[in-house]
């Protein structure tokens, strides 16, 4: 089961490493720009299509990208230095108010959705959705458990295939 | 079968998009240093115990790091400007020759190792051995398809259970 494999990859080759180091940059970002977030948690979007898009503008003009938090960098598996980073944005409610939160979409979705694409792989498109699904349940288990990930998400599952063009900020707003 | 989607991952995640843009950073690393490396492709380390350490050199004192390559930045899943770099590696032969190649384990096994060890998994030592050989054959099928990737590594598998001291740069000078 691929998802169950992605689920794992995802919290101990990254969530385990970056969350406890996300309130660090947070800080650090404020005292350097003098921002506050409306969240120090990173909020992981996991879209049902497993349509990850290369930027969140593409989904909502509401979710605009704002600046990176500071990097961090890390010596792992060979490679030296590697970085992990995350980009804040700016979200936009229907009166006009503005919101600034750490986002960005699981990664291994858009493997999900590549290996759909490529037939070699044997994936079709209705093996992705419930691959998504298994994704988010069995992720959602092991944060659960997790001590140095308590408190530091979101996990927002999104029913993104007969969405409204705000549905994102709409979602992201919910949680902050 | 978690190797099966840890190999997709790899492959769509990061060979597909790094491999292609490989010769051209080892060729601006040339013209910013004047050093030639004795190859062009990625050395890929795949230990059959999944041991995958931090750094090369805790391995074999004949392979010590010497520069990063120049970094790639690239948009996705809605991070911006996502980094992703390689570490070249000094490799020296018993005859004190000396030779200069990109090389890095293969993350994911990090992942099989981790499981093995996370109770909450269930995945045990012997699961991942198993698995670090499923990940080794369906990644080399995938690449051997690959137009992207075509000539621009190397698979290497480590039989690293009773290896001698010198194992690794003999390993890789093998393939130089
Ligand atoms: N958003 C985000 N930012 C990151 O920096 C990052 N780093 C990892 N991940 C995701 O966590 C999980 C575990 O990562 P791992 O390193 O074991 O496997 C990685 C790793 O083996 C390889 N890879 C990806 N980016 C790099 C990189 N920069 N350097 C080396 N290897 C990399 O390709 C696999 C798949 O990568 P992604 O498909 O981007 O998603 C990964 C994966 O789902 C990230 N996700």
């Amino acid at each position: 089961n691929v998802a169950h494999g992605l689920a794992w990859s995802f919290y101990v080759g990254y969530l385990k490493l970056v969350l406890p180091e996300l309130e660090k940059q947070v800080r650090k970002h404020y005292s350097e720009t003098g921002e506050v977030l409306s969240s120090v948690r990173l909020h992981i979007l996991l879209p049902l299509s497993a349509a990850a898009t290369t930027r969140l503008e593409e989904v909502d003009r509401n979710v605009l990208f704002h600046q990176n938090l500071p990097e961090l960098q890390l010596d792992r598996a060979g490679v030296r230095r590697r970085v992990y980073k995350h980009s804040i944005y700016k979200i936009t409610d229907q009166n006009k108010e503005d919101y600034y939160c750490v986002a960005e979409y699981a990664t291994p979705v858009l493997t999900l959705y590549q290996m759909s694409q490529d037939s070699y792989a044997g994936f079709s498109a209705s093996d992705r959705r419930q691959q998504v699904l298994l994704f988010y349940t069995t992720l959602r288990h092991i944060l659960e458990t997790s001590l140095e990930c308590r408190n530091r998400y979101r996990l927002i599952l999104l029913d993104d295939e007969q969405a409204e063009p705000h549905y994102l900020s709409r979602e992201l707003i919910k949680t902050l």
